[in-house]
């Protein structure tokens, strides 16, 4: 996955996303294409959760997974949830879960509780930060006003860092990928730096929702595994999601 | 570039071009005044062929690795949803009711993201 939070000069900020899902689950050697990535392709919906008829949150799902991967409260925050590897994995939450220790929480339904009861950015980021998890994630929060983005990295007991923009020191956007911030990424899964190179050559004079599309449009940020793009500006309330295709060739991840 | 790992120029106007994208997806309605159990039928109504589909799929990439997985799929992870914090419980329920898909099926397909932080 790649998240991004960025700011426009007028303080406006987007939150966009690729969703990335299916690796090692199946090779079509016909197509050259992930199995699973191809199934998810038609499942991928918008929605807009409703209550008393009025819209409390917006989140783009895989039909039949109730969790939330990108979801944006209108006028308040929006969010993103990239996954993030561990030796301490999300395997262990699951088997103390089971076992019976239920403290903590599952990372999707915690960003959907999120959107459900958080009224403000700093509510949400306080929220995703501190609760415990079964599972090791980035969590990509962005806000309504400027200077509100951050990557939050978490592992399931604790946070373990948190990356915030800065844009009076020119640090106007954010990007995660699947990798701590704070250290290189591997080699043979290096979207941050193509991402970070489009994104700083479009600069914060033209940032909008064209030019983010075309920085996640760019491969190896899109990439084989890349089932959706969505992106969100949260005071306009305005959700897009186009489902996506990496013509050939294109990088498995 | 013709090697991997296919890196390229910056791409410029694409959106919102067809070109690297095949549409946009449809929008529903989840009404949280309803149900839990019931409040998913309208999306299981148009989407729940493409569930199983996917599904299926999984559980054959499952059973290429080990049959007796299936089978301790539909037997434990029942279990475990009942336990799950309201309304996610009903809510998986309620999806499984709407597609005949089984219960511990559709949580598998919900349990994806935190198993594959492994």
């Amino acid at each position: 996955c790649t998240s991004i939070v960025a700011q426009d000069v007028g303080g406006t900020l987007y939150h966009a996303r690729n969703l990335d899902f299916g690796l090692f689950m199946g090779w079509d050697t016909k197509n050259h294409t992930w199995l699973i990535a191809e199934y998810l392709h038609p499942l991928v919906v918008n929605l807009d959760f409703t209550r008393n008829g009025t819209t409390v949150y917006k989140t783009v799902n895989f039909a039949g997974y109730i969790g939330v991967l990108t979801g944006m409260k209108p006028g308040v925050f929006s969010l993103t949830l990239n996954e993030r590897f561990n030796v301490n994995g999300g395997y262990i939450g699951l088997i103390e879960w089971i076992l019976g220790y239920r403290k903590a929480h599952w990372t999707s339904f915690l960003t959907r509780d999120a959107l459900e009861k958080s009224n403000s950015y700093e509510e949400a980021v306080d929220m995703l930060s501190n609760t415990e998890i079964l599972a090791p994630v980035y969590y990509i929060v962005g806000g309504s006003k400027p200077g509100q983005g951050a990557i939050i990295t978490r592992d399931r007991q604790s946070l373990t860092n948190m990356y915030s923009m800065a844009p009076d020191k020119g640090m106007w956007y954010v990007l995660e990928t699947n990798y701590d911030n704070w250290t290189d990424p591997p080699f043979f899964d290096d979207r941050r730096t193509p991402g970070k190179k489009c994104l700083s050559g479009v600069g914060n004079k033209k940032v909008d929702f064209q030019t983010i599309y075309d920085v996640l449009s760019t491969k190896p940020v899109l990439n084989q595994l890349t089932t959706y793009t969505a992106l969100m500006q949260v005071n306009k309330g305005t959700l897009e999601t186009y489902i996506r295709h990496c013509p050939h060739p294109c990088w498995a991840w | 570039q013709d090697v991997p790992p296919y890196t390229e120029d910056c791409q410029h106007g694409m959106y919102p071009s067809k070109a690297r994208s095949t549409g946009v997806p449809p929008t529903f309605k989840i009404n949280l005044d309803l149900d839990p159990q019931i409040r998913w039928n309208e999306v299981m109504k148009h989407k729940g062929a493409n569930v199983k589909a996917m599904i299926d799929q999984v559980k054959k990439l499952i059973s290429d690795v080990s049959p007796q997985l299936v089978d301790l799929v539909n037997k434990y992870l029942p279990e475990i949803i009942e336990k799950l914090p309201a309304p996610y419980d009903a809510e998986i329920l309620g999806i499984s009711k709407a597609t005949g898909i089984e219960d511990g099926e559709i949580l598998l397909f919900n349990i994806f993201y935190e198993v594959f932080t492994m």
